[in-house]
């Protein structure tokens, strides 16, 4: 049941997407953040076979089963959590990148992301001044249970605020910033430990940019009715 | 016949001062490729992935900006000029393919602009540290399967000004880019002086048939308190052959238990 073959077919130098039948689970062993359960994944592999060819490409990346829901508590102002309908108690650490000159290596990646989560954090909050960060991080947060909550690049440097005064209407290319934000999205979205997306740090984006992020990120219509029941 | 999948490009490369380099980009990939060994330098060996600062550390040609007030004594590109950390990085790679494969030469991340050379063809990278950049590259391979490959990196275009007292986010230029904002100082960091410019993130050539797959999306729904669930998949498919490709797309959810064993 946790295999489905789609024929098509594709017209020269066509570009398209599809969506394979929804595949059922009963009781998928589910991922959960550090000290909450264990952080099971599952693989995920794709391949397409063209006729008269055999295997033309092939795609594969490991999957956890999470359902994770936050909201702003209207008498504190303080986001709260849910992860897989359980409250969790947020414990984070502020994470700017994790060496200055980018040699950004799987060991080290590993060692720090690791040693947040022997301190018993389980959510690490990457800053809009920093990194969107890599699959590499992504991965590690993924194997030891690091919720990830991801900013993009609005700062300080971008409100108008500041002496001297910065620009206060972001970066001057606002398509090209949706442009990169769109990619980024496409590059990270599948990891399980990614919590949340955030316009800035301490502020929101110029408006067109922040309406088009939220338009963008919003839950497809489809998944909305779905219920955890 | 190509092996389908990708390979990383993160040996041998290279790295030089685009100002003391007077060869061309179609010049540099179709001559004899630059040497460390050369007696004229200026090129020294590479940290791909990573950043021009990164390479002058790694051939010792800074101190380590992290050690003590050694940061001082690097030079700011707002002083230098762009040129200064404008390098070249070259590196040369074998793929030969069959007809019908096709091969795309992939950057995960630069900062800020750049130029591919690929035996002598030259493509444009647009703007953006954080997007991903993607050329098909079939029509450009050497028959002999050994290709060289150069690229020239340019800083981001506002890099800024430090204030003599730092401060938060230097003179802010930096925020006019797409790019890191950190790199100009902050409360709790020192400027970066090349700004992180480089190739920061995986290089890798992709070999696929006529049909590839681009950006998948996994989403879940839950049910029944978590005792169902549904798995929901989208893919995007490229046909790059010139004939009309009859395919079968194949998906497969397995989860490994003991050693190697897999349970679909």
């Amino acid at each position: 049941e946790h295999l489905d073959t789609l024929q098509i077919s594709l017209s020269p130098g066509e570009h398209a997407q599809y969506t394979f039948p929804q595949l059922s689970f009963y009781k998928p062993i589910l991922w959960w953040p550090n000290g909450m359960g264990k952080q099971s994944l599952y693989n995920v592999e794709i391949t397409v076979n063209v006729k008269d060819y055999g295997e033309s490409d092939t795609w594969s990346n490991h999957f956890g089963f999470r359902k994770i829901e936050s909201t702003i508590d209207s008498s504190t102002g303080g986001r709260l959590f849910k992860v897989n309908g359980q409250p969790i108690f947020i414990r984070g650490g502020n994470w700017i990148l994790s060496d200055g000159l980018l040699r950004l290596s799987k060991e080290r990646y590993k060692a720090d992301i690791k040693f947040h989560a022997d301190m018993n954090f389980n959510m690490i909050r990457c800053w809009a001044g920093g990194l969107a960060e890599r699959p590499d991080f992504y991965y590690y947060c993924d194997l030891y249970g690091l919720l990830v909550w991801q900013e993009f690049w609005i700062t300080g440097d971008c409100d108008g605020r500041g002496d001297p005064v910065s620009n206060p209407d972001g970066p001057l290319d606002h398509d090209l910033f949706l442009f990169c934000a769109r990619d980024t999205v496409k590059l990270l979205r599948n990891h399980p430990s990614l919590a949340l997306w955030v316009g800035g740090n301490e502020q929101v984006p110029p408006s067109d940019i922040n309406e088009a992020l939220k338009n963008d990120l919003q839950l497809h219509p489809y998944f909305k009715d779905s219920s955890e029941g | 016949m190509a092996a389908i999948g990708k390979t990383v490009l993160d040996k041998g490369w290279l790295a030089a001062r685009s100002t003391e380099v007077d060869l061309t980009g179609e010049q540099l990939t179709t001559g004899d490729p630059p040497s460390v060994a050369d007696p004229r330098p200026p090129w020294m060996e590479a940290s791909v992935p990573g950043t021009v600062l990164g390479t002058l550390l790694k051939n010792r040609l800074i101190p380590d900006p992290f050690y003590g007030l050694q940061n001082e004594s690097i030079l700011d590109i707002a002083d230098s000029g762009r040129e200064y950390y404008t390098f070249w990085f070259f590196t040369s790679f074998e793929c030969k393919v069959s007809n019908n494969q096709h091969v795309d030469l992939n950057f995960r991340a630069i900062n800020y602009s750049a130029e591919v050379y690929l035996n002598g063809h030259k493509e444009v990278l647009p703007k953006g540290m954080f997007r991903r950049h993607s050329i098909d590259i079939t029509d450009f391979l050497h028959p002999d399967g050994k290709n060289l490959l150069a690229v020239i990196v340019h800083p981001p275009d506002h890099p800024g000004k430090i204030p003599p007292g730092g401060g938060q986010g230097g003179d802010h230029e930096i925020g006019k880019d797409i790019a890191a904002q950190y790199v100009e100082g902050w409360d709790w960091m020192a400027p970066i002086r090349d700004r992180n410019t480089g190739i920061w993130d995986e290089v890798s050539i992709t070999v696929t048939g006529p049909v590839k797959i681009v950006d998948p999306h996994l989403v879940t729904t839950f049910f029944d308190d978590y005792k169902r669930a549904y798995l929901h998949t989208t893919t995007e498919l490229i046909n790059k052959s010139a004939q009309e490709a009859e395919c079968s797309l194949n998906i497969q959810v397995s989860t490994e238990r003991e050693g190697n064993v897999c349970l679909v």
